[in-house]
């Protein structure tokens, strides 16, 4: 929510793109 | 665990990004391989004024050769659970409303599901294998799955039953540097160097 630390929400952000670009690098999908 | 109220910070928005690299760095060009790395950090709490750690930064890098399923698999619900929670969080941070179908996501592993709740505690000072490392100002060293589980730190036996064989919290400048593996990393001098020389922000560092 909008009460999270800026501190998490950074660490969150950074954990939840880093988790994307692992799925896609590994996807049958990928280019 | 419990949620922090401290306030007095020196993770501001510039330098969470050095202690970001420094993180990742840590054990990215580590010989050992290191599931993650968190930095816990020391701040006075609003209410009661004592010294707590709480999160301040942590990298994720997973394992290298990643099983399909481990011993402690989750079961169909706790997945269901923990992608659910994955896509509010994701909705929460992108700002857009999450998606009804979870058929394209990825089984959360365990060890994603541990870095993530990490986020959510904190220790008092000389509690959890952080608080013990931070009040002792000495590193703690566990490696071995037995090792995890026999701990009286509840932090050790949460991370052996989400599949961590080692773990390792380092005290620093402002902190306690975290590494943990789902790999049996024996104690080495290396590490703690390491860890000391790029996290003494009051030492030659420039944090």
């Amino acid at each position: 929510n909008k009460d999270l630390p800026l501190s998490r929400k950074k660490s969150l952000k950074r954990f939840l793109e880093k988790r994307k670009e692992r799925q896609v690098s590994v996807s049958p999908y990928a280019s | 665990p419990t949620s922090s109220s401290a306030s007095t910070s020196i993770v501001n928005d510039f330098n969470q990004d050095t202690l970001q690299q420094r993180l990742q760095g840590l054990i990215d060009t580590a010989r050992e391989s290191w599931t993650y790395a968190i930095f816990w950090q020391s701040s006075i709490d609003d209410y009661s004024g004592h010294s707590v750690l709480g999160w301040g930064d942590g990298y994720y890098k997973g394992e290298v050769n990643k099983p399909k399923t481990t011993q402690s698999a989750a079961s169909l619900a706790e997945q269901q659970y923990r992608k659910r929670v994955l896509r509010e969080l994701n909705s929460m941070i992108s700002g857009t409303p999450a998606p009804e179908n979870d058929a394209v996501d990825e089984e959360v592993t365990d060890t994603e599901w541990f870095f993530l709740i990490s986020m959510t505690q904190s220790f008092a000072n000389g509690n959890g294998l952080p608080g013990q490392a931070a009040f002792n100002n000495q590193p703690v060293w566990l490696a071995g799955s037995d090792r995890l589980l026999a701990s009286h730190c509840e932090r050790a036996r949460q991370g052996q039953g989400f599949g961590l064989q080692t773990i390792v919290c380092i005290p620093s400048a402002d902190g306690v540097i975290e590494l943990g593996s789902t790999e049996l990393i024996l104690q080495n001098s290396d590490v703690m160097k390491k860890v000391r020389v790029s996290f003494d922000f009051n030492n030659g560092g420039d944090m």
